[in-house]
């Protein structure tokens, strides 16, 4: 099959196996060596690379910001939607002021492919598949959800102790190394100002905390910020989304990502669930792919121009 | 690979907070495998659910006694998904 000899005859529009995920990763760091470089901050069950790209202009140990998607590995649009944002943030850089401003004191990690057995398996056996693809031992159900494993309010209620169902939530916090890798990571780099872990679907945009009611201790910043960012993600193409704490928003949700990474001091921390538009759920049509990128992009730019702006 | 044949995708559209929990019930019966794609929240917003071909209508039983509302999002899953790799093949080639 036609493989792409450069990234700007990578195909956006439509979705893209592992392989073809992390040769358009490795294209994107040759073709911009100042600015793009790939970090393994570990590996998977299965012995796939954990690729983290990061974007920097320099400086040591910067303030910055950290995108995820796909941890969720059956939520495609995600992937591909963070492929996307790689490409845009190269383009941009030096032609957009804002990205441009950020990027020269800030630097950018983004985390493609967060779940890659997951993500392999949904190509290889079974496209629904949501979970790792670590065995539990005593159950013939595998897998641990990525989202329930994180040591914040781990084990309460909003996630569950059966190895088969979608939300297990492993045997111990951190069990996962897909997980681990990033807490080791962000603990390692002890300066990122905000993480977003980008999910699909139901068009939300979401922020601690999932496993209490208790309020985040800068729930009105976060909410303002939230009101923001889904009123510039809307001024595209009209997708209307819900923002809010998880648990008053949706439901309550234990070991989630973002709760730990704001317990870590991480303020700006948000959860991303995309577009569904209506019928498709996570078999969101391939022309839909750049049309929920661009309308992101927008929101996430709104929150990193307020990290940059708004220094702590 | 597994395979999707029959499976239906449901949007169910709860009417009040009864509603809401016997929809939670539905999802703790895991005799029946149903996927929850989109969970319940509240009222106002519908929980999509994936229901494997051989509880389809035990499921579609349980709600309609109920007289809780349902449309069906995705016919026939397998169909959706066989598109989707037609497409991805056509598009690679």
């Amino acid at each position: 099959l036609a493989q792409p000899r450069n990234t700007d005859s990578f195909d956006f529009s439509r979705y893209h196996t592992i392989s073809e995920i992390y040769s358009f990763q490795d294209m994107l760091v040759a073709e911009n060596p100042n600015l793009v470089s790939k970090i393994v901050i570990g590996s998977s069950y299965e012995g796939r690379p954990l690729n983290v790209l990061k974007f920097s202009t320099g400086g040591t140990n910067r303030p910055a910001i950290w995108i995820d998607t796909g941890i969720h590995s059956r939520e495609w649009v995600t992937q591909a939607s963070g492929t996307w944002f790689a490409k845009k943030i190269v383009t941009d850089y030096g032609r957009d002021p804002a990205l441009t401003a950020i990027l020269n004191k800030m630097d950018i990690f983004l985390e493609i492919v967060t779940n890659p057995d997951g993500f392999a398996y949904t190509h290889s056996s079974n496209r629904m598949w949501r979970k790792t693809r670590k065995p539990n031992p005593g159950s013939s159900c595998a897998g641990v959800d990525p989202n329930r494993n994180w040591d914040s309010g781990f084990g309460g209620p909003g996630a569950s102790s059966n190895p088969c169902s979608e939300t297990y939530r492993g045997p111990r916090a951190h069990s996962e190394s897909e997980v681990k890798s990033i807490v080791d990571f962000v603990k390692s780099h002890g300066n990122f100002k905000a993480f977003i872990s980008i999910h699909s679907y139901s068009q939300m945009l979401l922020y601690p905390f999932g496993y209490t009611k208790t309020p985040a201790k800068d729930q009105a910043e976060l909410h303002n910020l939230a009101q923001r960012a889904i009123t510039d993600l809307a001024s595209l193409y009209g997708t209307r989304y819900r923002y809010g704490s998880i648990i008053n928003t949706i439901y309550q949700a234990s070991g989630g990502t973002i709760d730990w990474t704001y317990e870590q001091g991480i303020k700006y921390s948000y959860t991303f669930e995309l577009r569904d538009t209506g019928r498709y759920g996570f078999i969101l049509p391939a022309n839909q792919i750049i049309p929920t990128a661009q309308e992101t992009w927008l929101a996430l730019m709104a929150i990193m121009n307020h990290t940059y702006n708004n220094p702590y | 690979k597994v395979t999707f044949e029959g499976h239906q995708v449901l949007r169910i559209l709860p009417k009040d907070e009864a509603q809401l929990s016997l929809i939670k019930n539905l999802e703790e019966m895991i005799e029946f495998q149903v996927d929850i794609w989109m969970g319940v929240t509240d009222v106002s917003n519908p929980v999509d659910v994936r229901v494997p071909f051989q509880s389809l209508q035990f499921v579609k039983i349980y709600l309609e006694a109920q007289n809780i509302d349902y449309t069906i999002m995705i016919e026939d899953l397998q169909v959706v998904l066989d598109e989707e790799q037609e497409e991805m093949e056509a598009a690679a080639r």
